[in-house]
């Protein structure tokens, strides 16, 4: 394992346990600046770890950004380790995450779903679910995507449990779900939720599960636009933006849809790259690029909380 | 460990109602064990499929005989995936 988060290799993907290991070089390097929590446990009772990066205070308004939530999107918690890396490297020197971070604190789950993540490198490489067993169910797992209490069950989900979007007995069954319902319950004060999957180049808001549209349509489409623009710039990377359901298709039960209605204004979705030649088998050499681009967006999203108190 | 060797990832871009639809009815045939990566969304929006090898011939010639046109997107995804895993082995090294 290596010895420091400057030797580790962040254009490579890497194992649940090394990826635990460099939070907790992380958190050894930077004590004044990085925690590690432990939110919850999942179905297979792994450590469910979120790292808080803060400059003191208490129950400061806080900044969200989880990855992994569907374990085969390696390409997310590889994202989710490099910009750990970055908001350590960079919380002084950047206008805009020092300015953040002056006031408001920054949460990010690397790994959401760690038992997904662990049976991707040990048994199935496309799993995408968790690995909870429901009485009644013949297949294992729920999609944590369509688990959330905001239109759960409705359509844009199935109640077949063998299927990929099968969205659980009830609402919050999973455990991996069930944590971060508490955790953002209990902080209370979170005004900022991006939830980070791939793949196929979108940045969402809400609502997935009705075609209503959220009160706050319009300054969320144009901050998408404002974000897609600075990811663009880098590399050129075509996205798309709008809400869930008019963009790709209705899916009850979603992530962001429950934090917006828990008053979350600032609640997205990204779909990080592949342009449909990898899929979800994105090569490692495109991890950098990849996060590179997805952290420009998401300054232009930090930059509007911050300008944009509520 | 489960493997993928001959399994192949097809898009198929629906350029009509009548396409879409025949698409989003593939979802339901549970027999055929299909893997949607990218689910039917609409019009023009690409859809990629994994499809294990055994049900490679009888999709395309559904396909086909349905007038939908599609590409292959990944070959082999066992090949792929051994790939991913010298990377990560060279790069642990």
């Amino acid at each position: 394992l290596p010895l420091s988060t400057s030797t580790f290799d962040y254009s490579s993907y890497h194992t649940l346990d090394e990826i635990y290991n460099f939070m907790d070089l992380l958190v050894a390097e930077n004590p004044n600046l990085v925690s590690k929590l432990e939110i919850g446990r999942s179905t297979e009772n792994r450590p469910l770890y979120v790292l808080k990066f803060s400059k003191g205070g208490s129950n400061r308004p806080a900044f969200w950004i989880d990855t992994g939530i569907h374990s085969r999107e390696w390409v997310t918690q590889a994202s989710g380790v490099w910009f750990a890396k970055k908001i350590v490297q960079d919380h002084e020197n950047d206008q805009v995450l020092a300015s953040l971070l002056d006031t408001m604190d920054i949460f990010l789950e690397i790994v959401t779903n760690p038992d997904g993540f662990a049976f991707t490198h040990t048994k199935n490489r496309m799993w995408r679910k968790t690995r909870s067993k429901h009485s009644g169910s013949i297949c294992v797992g729920v999609d944590p995507n369509r688990n959330w209490d905001a239109g759960f069950g409705g359509s844009g989900a199935s109640s077949n449990p063998c299927s990929e979007t099968y969205h659980g007995p009830y609402a919050n069954s999973e455990p991996e779900v069930k944590a971060i319902v508490d955790f953002v319950k209990s902080h209370g004060n979170i005004k900022a939720f991006v939830s980070i999957h791939s793949y196929s180049q979108l940045l969402l808001y809400p609502y997935g599960y009705t075609r209503t549209p959220v009160p706050d349509q319009k300054e969320l489409h144009e901050i998408s636009e404002k974000a897609v623009a600075a990811l663009t710039s880098l590399y050129g990377t075509q996205y798309k933006y709008g809400s869930i359901i008019t963009t790709i298709y209705q899916a009850s039960g979603g992530t962001i849809d429950w934090t917006y209605d828990q008053g979350i204004k600032y609640s997205f979705t990204f779909e990080l790259r592949d342009t449909g030649r990898y899929g979800f088998l994105l090569p490692a050499k495109q991890i950098i690029p990849a996060a590179e681009e997805t952290w420009l967006a998401l300054q232009v999203i930090m930059q509007h909380t911050l300008d944009n108190p509520y | 460990t489960e493997t993928f060797v001959g399994h192949q990832v097809l898009r198929i871009i629906p350029t009509s109602d009548e396409e879409l639809q025949k698409v989003q009815e593939l979802q339901d045939l549970e027999d055929l064990q299909l893997d949607f990566w990218l689910e039917p969304r609409g019009l023009g929006l690409p859809v990629d499929v994994r499809v294990p090898f055994p049900s490679l011939q009888p999709l395309k010639v559904h396909l086909e005989a349905n007038g939908i046109s599609y590409s292959i997107m990944i070959e082999d995804v066992q090949e792929l995936l051994e790939q991913e895993q010298t990377e990560m082995l060279r790069s642990s090294r």
